[in-house]
């Protein structure tokens, strides 16, 4: 799924960004 | 002319009236009203919604009698240092929060009644030099401090009984935090703006900070009130004291504005202004679900549907008595107005 303003979306980016950041 | 100055004016295109007039408090021997806000009380297995009025230096509890008539219950008295807001408690019940201190919030302090022994009390829950506070959902409270260079987010669990349960420390940005916002239906997840017009977001149970999504500059000092995610977009509602007017918006009170936190871009989603004919800035306000209202610089106090995205009441200002505060009730559509005299009006929006 994308925007092209916004770039692609994820429904799950809370779950994907907590397991990309440092902890 | 008082009865005037209650009843809201009808905006053009709208067809009926939207904002009721309920019931009126004052108290007689308060004259410096700071805030307002309600609270739910029990009493002897009764729970009611009571409104909480605060001065500079006493805080008073009311509760509902017939014909809609109010009752002062109790008036917590504070010291030296001046009340600056009271700060809701979401899903909370026999607990008021405040915040107190001079330029800023330098205190934070939890006003109840204690059971164990059959008195009204208070207790200090944070000091420091505190730039924002909010109340969570599940008797949480962030806020955001300095000492010296250093920042500190830090949420506090209370128990029912007020007491400290839990103290988490969040990642902080390097920018410091104005103002919080829970995101909705997300009980871990937290956004805030910052001083260089940031919005950040956390993770509440791990205290990371995900993302620092940038808004640019065309709408310095932005406040945070609402969040909420939707489709794999993070939509925050936006107060905008400084905005510049411009003719295509107006003065814009409130923006909705989606941000992908994935990719950290934004894209402005819906203003809220004032109909046309009508002038005054954003003061002060809030936002309760798709329900804005803010006190403007007339003196007058407007309300939004977000939804919508009009204006859909206007309460004017008196001649000699401006409304300075307003409210929404933690149930239901009740709006509090309140005047510097520390008088407070119910309306009904519906």
């Amino acid at each position: 799924c994308s925007d092209s303003d916004l770039g692609p979306v994820s429904l799950d980016w809370f779950e994907e960004l907590s397991s990309e950041a440092p902890p | 002319t008082e009865a005037e100055q209650l009843t809201p004016v009808l905006l053009d295109g709208l067809r009926e009236e939207n904002l009721q007039f309920v019931s009126k408090l004052k108290d007689s021997s308060s004259s410096c009203a700071v805030d307002v806000s309600s609270v739910w009380w029990e009493a002897a297995g009764c729970r009611k919604l009571c409104v909480v009025t605060a001065c500079e230096s006493s805080v008073s509890l009311w509760k509902p009698l017939a014909l809609d008539h109010w009752e002062k219950v109790y008036t917590w008295q504070l010291g030296e240092i001046p009340v600056i807001q009271i700060v809701p408690l979401p899903d909370t019940c026999n607990l008021v929060c405040i915040a107190l201190g001079n330029l800023e919030i330098g205190e934070i302090r939890l006003l109840l009644y204690s059971s164990e022994n059959n008195s009204f009390k208070q207790s200090v829950v944070k000091t420091g030099n505190i730039k924002a506070v909010l109340g969570l959902k599940d008797g949480r409270l962030v806020s955001s401090s300095r000492a010296m260079q250093e920042q500190q987010v830090e949420i506090v669990s209370l128990s029912e009984t007020g007491r400290c349960k839990d103290r988490l420390t969040l990642m902080p940005p390097e920018e410091t935090v104005l103002a919080f916002a829970e995101v909705e239906g997300m009980r871990d997840a937290l956004v805030g703006t910052t001083a260089v017009n940031s919005v950040a977001v956390w993770n509440l149970k791990t205290g990371q900070l995900l993302k620092k999504m940038h808004m640019g500059y065309s709408y310095p000092a932005s406040i945070c009130h609402r969040a909420y995610s939707d489709s794999g977009l993070l939509f925050v509602v936006l107060s905008h004291p400084h905005a510049k007017e411009s003719e295509s918006c107006g003065n814009p009170a409130f923006r909705v504005v989606a941000f992908n936190p994935k990719t950290a871009r934004s894209a402005g989603v819906m203003f809220s202004s004032l109909p046309p004919g009508h002038a005054g800035r954003y003061v002060e306000g809030e936002v309760k679900d798709a329900w804005a209202a803010a006190v403007l610089t007339s003196g007058a106090i407007a309300v939004w549907d977000l939804l919508l995205g009009c204006c859909t009441a206007l309460l004017p200002p008196g001649s000699d008595n401006r409304w300075t505060l307003v409210r929404w009730s933690a149930a239901g559509a009740g709006l509090l107005a309140g005047r510097a005299d520390g008088s407070v009006c119910v309306y009904r929006y519906a």
